[in-house]
């Protein structure tokens, strides 16, 4: 009896947490702490000008670098792109929640970045880089 | 550092002093395998080269950079320089344009017009030749009749059995008109894998220029071969394509 009540309590507060964020307005994330909001893809842009490269970096005019960020807790389903083991860790971290840790959110696809140069020899380099670009993100 | 809200805006949530923009310098310049900020002498993209490969390099990338479809070169991906295409071969990994360095050649300064050196000697043995060209310009020739046909060879250059000796092997031609105008290419793909293995063994290329009627050689001016005298955006370059065994990313 005692297990089961702790069980509706974390199955409680785990809803309770979820319904605090799923329709949390996203004009609000910057007031928030980080982590708050559901797993979801972020930017962050580098720009190379801002760096002083501009002599030797040609293109791109800058790094755009996506980044995956938020919580991935129950009901897992309504995160982006749960894998299955995601769910089974997120009910396996809802009964032991000290000794199995919550889905991770991290890229789930990337791409190739492009990057055109000089070389200290006036030389131009174009060189790919694979799976530099977060396209999507998802728990794991 | 500037930050996408998620609403379409992007915000700008953080100033960085200094020492931050240099350890972020530091960062990207790890990610990017090279050891610090290149500083290239002259770094105008009006050159021929740069021109092409910022062409290519359209070509290939939607906005940002991002290597469009599957993150391959494809030979889908045309650039149109001219009236020439260039088809990036697939499994390219990295493609480098090189200047013709013949004037700081000892042996070679003394015949501008006709040699040329592309220094391979960053080109690591991780690297591996998928293909290469040589890009040479030619304008209309008015001295001679427009159908008179010139055969122009390259030849590598190597070493004799003197040190002063040197031996020019043929490694392609190309067959031209007097009135052809435009990018002539020549396949050097042999020369760049011998100079990738070996680099001490590149002494550089040489190039005769054959009346085919009359069976004589002539000035390659004379034929409109633009040569390291011309305009900025029709000198000589050279187009190396190659697939990288390994790309060095250090664990984080």
């Amino acid at each position: 009896t005692q297990t089961a009540l702790r069980r509706r309590r974390e199955l409680y507060s785990y809803r309770e947490e979820h319904e605090k964020y799923y329709d949390y307005p996203l004009s609000r994330h910057k007031r928030a702490s980080p982590g708050r909001w559901p797993c979801q893809r972020r930017s962050l842009y580098v720009k190379f000008r801002d760096l002083g490269w501009q002599s030797w970096i040609i293109a791109p005019d800058g790094y755009h670098a996506f980044f995956c960020e938020g919580e991935c807790s129950f009901p897992i389903g309504n995160h982006v792109n749960a894998t299955n083991h995601a769910i089974v860790q997120t009910l396996v971290h809802m009964y032991t929640p000290y000794k199995a840790p919550s889905p991770g959110c991290a890229p789930s696809k990337l791409s190739a970045q492009s990057v055109l140069y000089f070389d200290d020899d006036g030389n131009v380099v174009l060189k790919k880089f694979p799976k530099m670009i977060v396209t999507s993100c998802g728990c794991h | 550092y500037y930050v996408d809200n998620g609403i379409g805006q992007t915000e700008k949530v953080h100033e960085m002093n200094s020492r931050d923009k240099r350890e972020l310098q530091h960062e990207i310049l790890t990610l990017l395998g090279l050891h610090q900020r290149p500083k290239p002498k002259s770094s105008t993209t009006k050159d021929s080269a740069p021109t092409f490969m910022l062409n290519l390099y359209n070509s290939i990338t939607s906005d940002n950079g991002v290597v469009k479809d599957d993150g391959n070169f494809h030979s889908s991906h045309n650039v149109t320089i001219g009236d020439s295409v260039v088809q990036p071969i697939e499994g390219t990994d990295v493609i480098i344009s090189f200047v013709n360095k013949a004037k700081r050649v000892p042996h070679l300064r003394h015949e501008k017009d006709r040699t040329f050196f592309f220094d391979f000697s960053d080109v690591t043995s991780k690297e591996t030749v998928v293909g290469a060209e040589l890009r040479l310009y030619k304008e209309k020739a008015k001295k001679w009749k427009k159908n008179h046909e010139f055969h122009i060879q390259m030849y590598m250059i190597k070493q004799g059995q003197d040190p002063e000796d040197k031996i020019l092997e043929p490694v392609t031609n190309v067959t031209a008109y007097a009135n052809t105008e435009g990018w002539i290419t020549f396949n050097m793909t042999r020369a760049a894998e011998r100079w990738t293995r070996q680099p001490e063994s590149n002494l550089g290329l040489f190039m005769k220029v054959l009346f085919v009627s009359k069976g004589r050689e002539i000035d390659p001016n004379k034929l409109g071969i633009v040569s390291y005298r011309g305009s900025e955006d029709k000198k000589p370059f050279m187009v190396g394509f190659f697939s990288s065994q390994e790309m060095v990313y250090p664990h984080r």
